[in-house]
């Protein structure tokens, strides 16, 4: 079974075009492993990331290299995931 | 799990797996003898069954109206919101007059899972798989995006050619079963008025193109029907979405479900992006499962109603 321990889901704002452009480009560095949730569309529109943990510093340091906002939208994707386990698990009893 | 006696006692606001789900459907069918049946479509690659439960009140063929979610496994709250959707025409037939209005002259077919194989896979192996489960000759890499693999604009940009990408296309269109037994469905039943296909996130409702710039010949309408949908949906909890065309409101995508099924003569083709916006993407919470479903029904039911308002 596939586990994400330390994997996190970055939220990626876009200042302008140029920037849109860096972000996409992140897609075809596939030694990060990136998994897009949510694609590049627009400005306006926040880019999701799930970047592994093993890559996290990495990225971090190549958007801020490029002075390219994100936020952290999930800390530990495994940690909400095992919730959503618990979940299921205690509505089936 | 103890096994839901009824349609009535399964737990809709929480998520469960691919046979728990269809063990729904054949109650739901079995309680329901005069209005619902169900439809074995065709097989997934692994093959299990692509159930698609056809809502009739009678008649031959009648102009109908095709709702799928799950086509992307991942998006679990779209599985569970059909689910809900199925219960939801079951009992509001006879009731809502503006949905006994429309049985009472249309079909309505309901494909719940539609990708089971990467279903069962998010399940048991991998709760981030998107994709089919087909094997790639040639390469390492599982899987086909079935929202990339139809005959529309198919191997244009806006899709994959590597098959370990998220949005591979596949090797032809149509090659993914689950795919080709839709295709053959609808133009075998040729008079489908209307498709919507929901997937999840980001809360947006889009028609096509995808893989065009080129309007489609009824923006206008197709245009101001979203909005109208969009604006039912947020009179329930202010849930506020996004519309337009695929290609102008979020991005190229070439080989798309409603840009094939528009293609195809069916005017009302649309997809819909649920919850969320925030802070949970695929994890949506199981508690947001039914004031999803609930809001996203109002937006249908425009949609629903507005086709059957304006037969073509």
């Amino acid at each position: 079974k596939e586990t994400f321990e330390g994997h996190q889901v970055l939220r990626i704002v876009a200042k302008d075009e140029g920037q849109l452009s860096l972000i996409k480009a992140l897609e075809d560095m596939s030694e990060f492993e990136l998994d897009f949730w949510r694609g590049v569309t627009d400005v306006s529109t926040p880019v999701d990331i799930r970047v592994p943990f093993h890559s996290l510093q990495s990225v971090k340091i190549h958007l801020e290299g490029q002075d390219i906002e994100y936020s952290v939208m999930i800390e530990d994707l495994q940690a909400m995931l095992d919730k959503e386990q618990e979940e299921m698990v205690s509505a089936a009893r | 799990r103890p096994e839901p006696r009824n349609s009535d006692s399964f737990d809709f606001a929480n998520y469960h797996p691919i046979n728990e789900i269809y063990a729904f459907q054949d109650m739901l069918v079995a309680e329901n003898p005069n209005l619902v049946s169900k439809i074995v479509i065709g097989q997934s690659y692994q093959g299990r069954d692509l159930n698609v439960l056809k809502f009739s009140t009678g008649g031959t063929n009648r102009p109908a109206i095709w709702i799928d979610t799950g086509i992307h496994s991942r998006e679990w709250v779209t599985q569970a919101s059909g689910t809900w959707f199925a219960k939801k025409i079951v009992t509001e037939y006879g009731r809502d007059p503006a949905l006994t209005a429309i049985l009472d002259k249309m079909d309505i077919f309901l494909e719940i899972v539609t990708n089971p194989d990467g279903y069962y896979y998010t399940h048991n192996s991998n709760r981030m798989w998107r994709k089919t489960r087909k094997p790639n000759s040639g390469s390492n890499c599982v899987g086909v995006d079935p929202n990339r693999n139809w005959d529309a604009g198919f191997g244009g940009p806006g899709a994959s050619g590597n098959p370990c990408s998220e949005t591979y296309r596949g090797p032809r269109a149509h090659s993914e079963s689950e795919v080709k037994s839709i295709v053959d469905f609808v133009k075998s039943h040729r008079n489908f008025k209307a498709f919507i296909s929901i997937h999840s996130y980001s809360q947006m409702l889009l028609y096509p193109y995808g893989y065009t710039r080129t309007p489609v010949k009824d923006q206008a309408e197709l245009h101001s029907l979203a909005k109208k949908a969009i604006t039912d949906l947020a009179s329930l909890y202010g849930t506020r979405y996004r519309y337009g065309s695929i290609i102008n409101t979020i991005y190229q995508a070439s080989g798309g479900t409603i840009d094939w099924t528009y293609n195809q003569g069916i005017k009302y083709s649309y997809t819909f992006e649920l919850r969320d916006t925030g802070r949970y993407g695929f994890v949506l919470p199981a508690n947001q499962i039914i004031p999803t479903a609930k809001e996203t029904w109002l937006a249908l039911m425009a949609i629903m109603d507005h086709t059957f308002k304006n037969p073509y």
